[in-house]
């Protein structure tokens, strides 16, 4: 699983 | 995409329009921390460092290039082209106390043990204080050019707004990025004071002074 970050965020 | 990560979005873009705006018609970069500056740079580099390998969307590309090349630009022209109007001498707070702990911070606290992952974790714990020494600056001079706080107030307003998308995006994805939220609510907290002073100062029409 990958980190839960969003990815698409600046 | 949600209408409060725009608006988060273009606040920020706003806010370097705003900056370089203000060099160019007072042909100054008085009352600008260059260390603040410098140290954007540094978070953008970090962050978008992904440009190389992933591919999100047209609109993240073209943004994350944008922020990169207007970073640089402004200390292009802090560091040459308006040299002579920027004082050292007020830009004094020592920024190896933020990019230290940051890169400390971002060894142990961050998603993944990974090269990309920590230098992403670092530009996030950065981007929170970064703004320390343009602060810092203000608060030894006392004051500030109206032009100066309108970039301040649409830098503080972008991540000010991604607190509701994150909040949005929680509701509606189900998504929760706690690095970035902690960091972002620390960002926005550090904003308070200069935003109460801009609201009940400079949107009055008064000139943005600090008491003494």
């Amino acid at each position: 699983a990958g980190p839960p970050r969003a990815h698409d965020e600046l | 995409m949600n209408i409060f990560r725009l608006l988060g979005d273009l606040a920020h873009l706003a806010s370097i329009f705003i900056l370089v705006h203000k060099m160019h018609t007072t042909r100054s970069c008085r009352g600008i921390s260059f260390k603040t500056q410098a140290l954007y740079v540094l978070v953008f580099l970090t962050r978008y460092i992904d440009l190389l390998y992933t591919w999100i969307s047209l609109y993240n590309f073209v943004m994350k290039v944008f922020f990169i090349s207007s970073s640089g630009y402004i200390l292009y022209l802090m560091k040459y082209r308006f040299r002579p109007t920027h004082d050292p001498s007020l830009d004094t707070f020592k920024v190896e106390y933020l990019v230290g702990p940051c890169f400390v911070l971002a060894l142990i606290f961050n998603y993944r043990f990974e090269v990309t992952e920590i230098l992403w974790t670092f530009s996030i714990y950065l981007e929170a204080v970064a703004i320390f020494p343009q602060l810092f600056m203000m608060q030894r001079t006392g004051e500030a050019e109206t032009i100066t706080t309108h970039y301040l107030a649409a830098l503080g307003a972008y991540r000010a707004l991604y607190i509701p998308n994150w909040i949005y995006r929680y509701f509606t994805e189900g998504t929760v990025d706690p690095i970035a939220v902690v960091a972002g609510i620390v960002q926005t907290g550090l904003y308070l004071d200069f935003f109460y002073v801009y609201v009940t100062k400079v949107l009055q029409g008064q000139k943005f002074e600090l008491p003494a």
